[in-house]
């Protein structure tokens, strides 16, 4: 399954307002 | 144009504006087409991309007042970014032995509006949930790329927090932030910290800390966060 887009912008996203680095 | 006439016109080799405007039209072409151009697009315009980023760094260590080939090498990290932001286009950058080295060079704090791009784009690697230690492949690299220049691994990220750029400030701390998160044990992030800290970042961040900006505040939180809690579980 290719069709995902999209991938980096979300990630991105998620690094610049820290959401990315919340603690599971 | 079709994905098939970048691909010959990349062929041709061309040079300066003539590259330039291919670049910048390519990049337009890859936000804005549906995720099958960029699969046309696929593999073979991929390494032809990465093989320009190559030559035109390997170049500007030979001649560093080209402007265009610098122009080129950022619109290519563009063009990277836009191919890689569906799981197609990202599974072949991954697949590429030579895209995250040709990424952590262009971590090049004489270029700082590419090098912001380069350190996002690598903290967004890192951070992949993937069956291999991404963030570990990235500081393969950018070890490796120090040792070649037989400099301290972390150096070009301090450069860069040291220049005026806020952006690129910014994107420093993010990619720090983004290396020591995804390390799974306490010895390995508390040995990053350490390292960064030995080579002045404790200092630069006292001065970083004055600067009024919400993405820059954002990761001296995570930062912060992130130290203090290990120093408790420590």
């Amino acid at each position: 399954d290719g069709d995902e887009t999209g991938i980096m912008d979300g990630l991105l996203e998620a690094l610049q307002s820290g959401a990315a680095f919340k603690r599971k | 144009k079709s994905a098939v006439m970048y691909i010959q016109e990349l062929r041709t080799e061309p040079r300066d504006t003539q590259l330039l405007s291919c670049l910048e039209s390519l990049r337009i072409s890859l936000n804005n087409n549906p995720v099958s151009w960029v699969q046309t697009f696929g593999q073979e315009g991929l390494i032809l991309l990465l093989n320009f980023l190559k030559k035109l760094q390997d170049e500007k260590e030979e001649n560093p007042n080209s402007g265009v080939g610098v122009k080129c090498q950022h619109e290519i990290i563009r063009c990277l970014k836009a191919f890689m932001n569906n799981k197609y286009g990202l599974k072949a950058m991954l697949a590429s032995a030579d895209g995250i080295p040709l990424l952590v060079r262009a971590i090049n704090p004489s270029i700082p509006h590419m090098m912001v791009d380069a350190v996002k784009l690598l903290s967004a690697i890192c951070i992949l949930e993937h069956p291999e230690n991404l963030h570990e492949r990235v500081l393969e690299s950018i070890t490796a790329l120090a040792e070649e220049r037989d400099i301290e691994r972390f150096q070009p990220l301090l450069s860069g927090l040291h220049k005026p750029n806020i952006a690129l400030k910014g994107g420093c701390m993010q990619l720090i932030n983004a290396v020591i998160s995804r390390g799974e044990e306490l010895d390995f992030r508390i040995h990053i910290r350490s390292e960064l800290m030995r080579l002045g970042l404790r200092e630069l961040l006292a001065e970083v800390r004055n600067i009024e900006n919400e993405e820059l505040r954002v990761q001296l939180q995570v930062f912060d966060e992130q130290a203090e809690e290990d120093s408790e579980d420590l």
